[in-house]
């Protein structure tokens, strides 16, 4: 067992069950923010599983979400996902302006943000998926902390703020206090970065900001500006953000989200004098585990020296999009035309956990994959939710699985590890972790 | 859309750079 065959790779039962929600398992390393690499101008944060021990959210979850539960709101944030490049793409969901522009005689700011919701769809109640990885993240001066869900998907970024004027979800940490801040400051009407939002409006002369999800979720507030802390040795003033006064949708309970899109709003593209628009991340294998999150040209450094590949931009202004030309499955080349991938196209997203593939790529990846654990004699168990390729594990403590890589333009390769390749729900139902969009155009 | 998840991204260095447009991935970074 210690010697798996050629591309396969060992699978420790053993290292897939701390990956679980139910999971007890104490924290691996304890967060911390240390500086790396040789240059001085990467900043690091620590990423860490939101269910986790390791997480500061972690505590507060008196019964973590189920498999089912997890997969469920990952299949709403997906649809969301598919929703919002569908709607672009067509013009229909062009992000709405608000038509509350006018001046000084705006009503108050409670009247001006319960009224917003008439330019918002109702709420359907469904998750936005709010992704299973958080950061924490310093806001104003003195400084909070916050813990606040990374992703990649969307760019602004938004806390849950007093005094709460409409309504707020239940979060781990104290609201953040506008009035306890020197730095804090509301962003005008008048002011450039106001019309840098898809969504925004205007309330005594102050810009509001409307984050609105696929799925219903959103957040509606004052746009401001505060000193964000991302480590004790970096800050970044007047960094702009949304003090959510009226925030709806499963957010869980994280103080918010931090936006890292390519959209004007996001960290990365108002921190790019400082940065230069260059980050990374690493996701731990564990739930244990501790990633991190780093920001300024050092972070590539590891990535100039492999094979990068286009961030193709034409698509849209916020998503992350890749091309997609190939997967290997065992080492083999599965037969897929480049046309599959290139039909919809495909994006990288932090948020999402669940790889979506075109239904014809995915369905070949699935039938190698069976195909290959067939050879091993593994028995085959039900279906969890979305993933429709499962294996009975029982009894077993290690298992040999194929390699499986994902193939972009440009020659990079994403050798999935062997935590990435199976879903693990329970010994029983150890599942292939790659799904099928409903149609080929999606 | 296809949509790279977080679960296949473990372990990953994630590399994004907006100015020159590459995203890049390296394996191992954690």
């Amino acid at each position: 067992a210690r010697h798996p065959p050629p591309h396969h790779l060992m699978l420790s039962m053993e290292d897939m069950f701390p990956a679980g929600p139910s999971s007890s398992s104490s924290c691996d390393a304890p967060p911390r923010e240390h500086k790396h690499g040789a240059t001085s101008s990467t900043t690091r944060m620590t990423i860490v599983h939101r269910h986790g021990p390791c997480s500061p959210l972690a505590a507060a979850h008196r019964k973590p979400p189920s498999h089912g539960e997890i997969l469920a709101a990952d299949q709403n944030r997906a649809e969301s996902i598919q929703h919002r490049v569908s709607t672009t793409a067509t013009g229909r969901g062009k992000p709405k302006r608000s038509r509350r522009q006018q001046p000084s005689s705006a009503p108050a700011p409670a009247a001006s943000l319960s009224s917003s919701t008439a330019s918002l769809p109702a709420s359907s109640g469904r998750a936005l998926g709010t992704g299973n990885y958080v950061v924490t993240v310093g806001l104003g001066t003195p400084a909070s902390r916050y813990t606040v869900v990374f992703d990649t998907g969307s760019d602004t970024t938004w806390v849950q703020c007093q005094p709460c004027v409409v309504v707020c979800y239940e979060q781990r940490e104290k609201l953040f206090d506008p009035a306890r801040s020197s730095t804090y400051a509301n962003v005008s009407c008048a002011a450039p970065a106001c019309s840098d939002l898809n969504i925004h409006g205007c309330s005594g002369g102050h810009c509001l900001y409307g984050v609105q999800y696929g799925d219903g979720s959103y957040s509606i507030g004052f746009f401001a500006m505060d000193t964000l802390t991302l480590s004790s040795y970096d800050a970044v003033k007047g960094f702009r953000f949304g003090c959510g006064e009226r925030n709806e949708g499963l957010f869980g309970e994280a103080a918010g989200l931090l936006g890292l899109g390519r959209g004007k709003t996001s960290l990365p593209v108002q921190t790019y004098d400082k940065y230069g628009g260059v980050f990374a991340h690493c996701l731990p294998a564990r739930s244990t585990g501790t990633g991190y999150l780093d920001f300024g040209a050092g972070s590539l450094a590891a990535a100039r020296a492999r094979l990068t590949t286009p961030m193709l931009t034409e698509n849209g202004p916020t998503f992350y999009y890749v091309g997609m030309t190939g997967i290997r499955v065992g080492g083999q080349l599965l037969s897929i035309p480049q046309s599959v991938f290139a039909t919809a196209g495909t994006i990288v997203d932090s948020g999402t956990v669940i790889t979506r593939l075109p239904p014809a790529a995915y369905s070949s990846l699935r039938y190698a994959f069976a195909a290959a654990m067939a050879a091993r004699g593994y028995k085959k168990a039900p279906a969890v939710s979305l993933l429709d390729t499962c294996y009975d594990f029982t009894g077993m403590s290690q298992v040999a699985i194929p390699t499986v890589s994902l193939l972009f333009q440009g020659g990079a390769r994403l050798d999935v590890d062997a935590s990435g390749i199976m879903y693990a729900a329970s010994a029983s139902q150890v599942c292939l972790a790659f799904a099928a969009n409903e149609d080929g155009g999606d | 859309v296809g949509i790279v998840g977080n679960t296949q991204l473990k372990t990953f260095g994630v590399a994004y750079d907006i100015g020159k447009k590459v995203v890049g991935f390296y394996p191992g970074a954690c």
